[in-house]
C-alpha cells in the first residue's frame, strides 16, 4: 500500500503489516487467510484478535470499516484510521469459519458446523502464530469482536483457558474477552426484540402482544435445542427468527443494524469500496491471495452454522470469569438485530459469584473526552457498557469512544469508580 | 385432543415461514449450489511445508 506509507511519513517496510495463510490442522484442506498488524506504540502493546461475525463475514470488513489501521476512499486510497486499534494493540483479523473472506479449503467437508470446530481451529492458529512471533507469545492477550462472534468468543476463550490449563503447546496469555453487539444466549435476546422494538417505536402495542405469542414456541424450541443440539436448534432457528422477521415486516426498509438508518443493498451497508479495492490485482499481489474469489458475507458458511445460532454460548463463561479473565460486553444503543437490552438481561442473568453485587449495582457515565459516551457496569471481571449513539458497530460509529474503551478495559481502569468485590468485603 | 395451555396458543393467523424452512431441509443435506468452485491455491502453496506462510506487506 505505497500511498498509505506516504501520507504516514514512515517507510512502508517499517509498517509492520502482514498477511498470511494458516494451513490449519484437523482439516483436510483447508487455509486460513489472516492480516497482522503490528501496534503503531509498541511491540510490548497486548495481541487483540478481533472476529468479525455472520456466520461468515469476512474480517476485512472490520479492518476498513471499524478499527483496522486505514479506511478505504472513495478513489480507493487508503487514509489512515486516526482510531484503529492498531495504536494500543498489536492486532490480528482472521477469516474464519473456513469459507470466508480469503480462507478457502478444495475439500467441502472442512466447513465448519459448530463452536467446538471453530475454537478449535482459532486454537491451532494462535499456536501457530505465537511460533511464527515467539516475541509476541508472552503479551497479554485478549479476545474481541462483533454480533456472531458473540458465539464464538465465548468458546475461543474457553479453548485457550482450557489449552492453558492442560499445559498444551504454548501458554497463552489471555487476560479477557469483549463481545461488541454479539448474539451469546438467543432464549434471552430473542425475548427481548419486542420489547426493545416497542421501546424504540419501531412497533406498537397491538404489534407487540400479537408477536409475543410466538415467545413461548420460541422458547420451547430453544430448550429442545440446549448447547448440542443439532435438527432441534434450526427448528429453533426459524420458530424463533419469525419474532424478527415479524418486527421487521412491520418495520420496512429500516436498517436492522441501525434503527436510525435505511437499509441499502444486501448488507444494509455499502461496502463495494472494500470489494473493489480487494479484486485490484496490486492489492492482491501485496497480500498474496492469489486467484482466492473473495466474499464479504458469505452464504455457505452461513448455511453450515444454521445448527449452531440457537446453542446457548453463555454457559461457559461463569468459569472463565471465576478464573479472574475479564469480559466487557458493550452495545451501541440503536441495534436492533444484536440490541443492547437482549444483552443487558442476559449479563445480568448470568449466575456467578458476583451477580448479585453487579446486578445492584447503578450503571454510572462513560465519559470521552468530557462528554457522556455511554453507560458502564463494572464488578469483578465483568462489565457491561451501553454506548450512546452508535449501532451495530460500534468502531465505526464511535471510533474514538470504542479506541478509548478498548485501551481503559485492557489496562483495567474501564471503571475506576465502581466498587470492586475488595470495596464490597471491606464494608461487610 | 391434546389440550394446548393459552400462552402456547399461537394466533389463528399465525405464519411460520414454510418457504424458507422448506428450501433449508433441502440444502441442508446437499452442498449449496453457490458454493465456491474448488480454489486455486496461491502460487507457492504446495500443502506441504509450513503451516503458516506469512509476508509483509508495503
Amino acid at each position: 500500500f505505497p500511498d498509505l506509507a506516504a501520507q504516514s511519513g514512515i517507510p512502508a517496510d517499517e509498517l509492520g503489516h502482514h498477511a498470511g495463510y494458516y494451513r490449519l490442522s484437523h482439516t483436510h484442506d483447508a487455509r486460513m487467510f489472516y492480516l497482522f498488524f503490528e501496534s503503531r506504540n509498541s511491540k510490548k502493546d497486548p495481541v487483540v484478535i478481533w472476529l468479525t461475525g455472520g456466520p461468515g463475514c469476512s474480517s476485512e470488513l472490520a479492518v476498513f470499516y471499524e478499527n483496522g489501521p486505514f479506511t478505504i476512499a472513495n478513489n480507493l486510497s487508503l487514509v489512515w484510521n486516526d482510531y484503529g486499534w492498531d495504536k494500543v494493540s498489536n492486532l490480528l483479523f482472521v477469516d474464519q469459519p473456513t469459507g470466508t473472506g480469503f480462507s478457502y479449503s478444495s475439500d467441502k467437508r472442512d466447513l465448519r458446523h459448530n463452536e467446538n470446530g471453530v475454537s478449535n481451529d482459532l486454537y491451532d492458529f494462535m499456536q501457530e502464530f505465537f511460533s511464527e512471533h515467539p516475541q509476541l507469545a508472552k503479551n497479554d492477550f485478549f479476545i474481541t469482536g462483533e454480533s456472531y462472534a458473540g458465539h464464538y468468543i465465548p468458546a475461543f476463550a474457553s479453548r485457550v483457558h482450557q489449552g492453558n490449563k492442560n499445559k498444551e503447546g504454548i501458554h497463552i496469555n489471555l487476560k479477557g474477552f469483549a463481545i461488541g453487539n454479539g448474539l451469546t444466549d438467543p432464549a434471552i435476546q430473542y425475548k427481548a426484540y419486542t420489547d426493545y422494538a416497542l421501546e424504540m417505536g419501531i412497533i406498537q402495542e397491538s404489534d407487540y402482544r400479537r408477536i409475543n405469542k410466538y415467545i413461548p414456541p420460541c422458547e420451547l424450541a430453544i430448550n429442545l435445542c440446549g448447547t448440542t443440539g443439532s435438527a432441534a436448534c434450526v427448528a429453533s432457528y426459524l420458530v424463533c427468527n419469525t419474532i424478527f422477521n415479524s418486527i421487521m415486516g412491520i418495520a420496512g426498509k429500516t436498517n436492522y443494524y441501525d434503527i436510525r438508518k435505511q437499509c441499502e443493498g444486501s448488507l444494509c451497508y455499502d461496502f463495494s469500496n472494500m470489494e473493489k479495492f480487494l479484486n485490484l490485482k496490486s492489492v492482491r499481489d501485496d497480500l498474496g491471495v492469489g486467484d482466492i474469489e473473495f466474499i464479504s458475507c458469505s452464504p455457505t458458511v452461513y448455511q453450515a452454522m444454521l445448527t449452531d445460532w440457537m446453542r446457548n454460548l453463555e454457559v461457559g463463561i461463569p468459569a472463565l470469569i471465576e478464573d479472574g479473565i475479564n469480559l466487557l460486553v458493550y452495545a451501541g444503543e440503536y441495534d436492533l438485530i444484536c440490541n443492547w437490552l437482549g444483552n443487558s438481561r442476559w449479563v445480568h442473568a448470568m449466575e456467578w459469584s458476583g451477580q448479585e453485587a453487579f446486578t445492584s449495582l447503578p450503571a454510572i457515565p462513560f465519559v470521552v473526552d468530557e462528554e457522556e459516551a455511554g453507560q458502564l457496569k463494572s464488578y469483578g471481571s465483568l462489565s457491561f457498557l451501553k454506548v450512546h449513539d452508535a449501532g451495530h458497530m460500534v468502531p465505526m460509529d464511535q471510533p474514538k469512544v470504542a479506541l478509548e474503551m478498548l485501551k481503559r478495559w485492557m489496562q483495567g481502569k474501564l471503571a475506576e469508580d465502581s466498587p470492586q468485590p475488595s470495596d464490597l468485603a471491606a464494608d461487610m | 385432543s391434546i389440550s394446548v395451555p393459552d400462552d402456547l396458543r399461537l394466533p389463528s393467523n399465525a405464519n411460520f415461514p414454510i418457504t424458507q424452512a422448506e428450501k433449508l431441509i433441502r440444502e441442508l443435506n446437499l452442498f449449496p449450489k453457490d458454493a465456491h468452485a474448488t480454489p486455486t491455491p496461491p502460487s507457492g502453496d504446495s500443502g506441504t511445508g509450513p503451516r503458516i506462510v506469512e509476508k509483509r506487506f508495503g
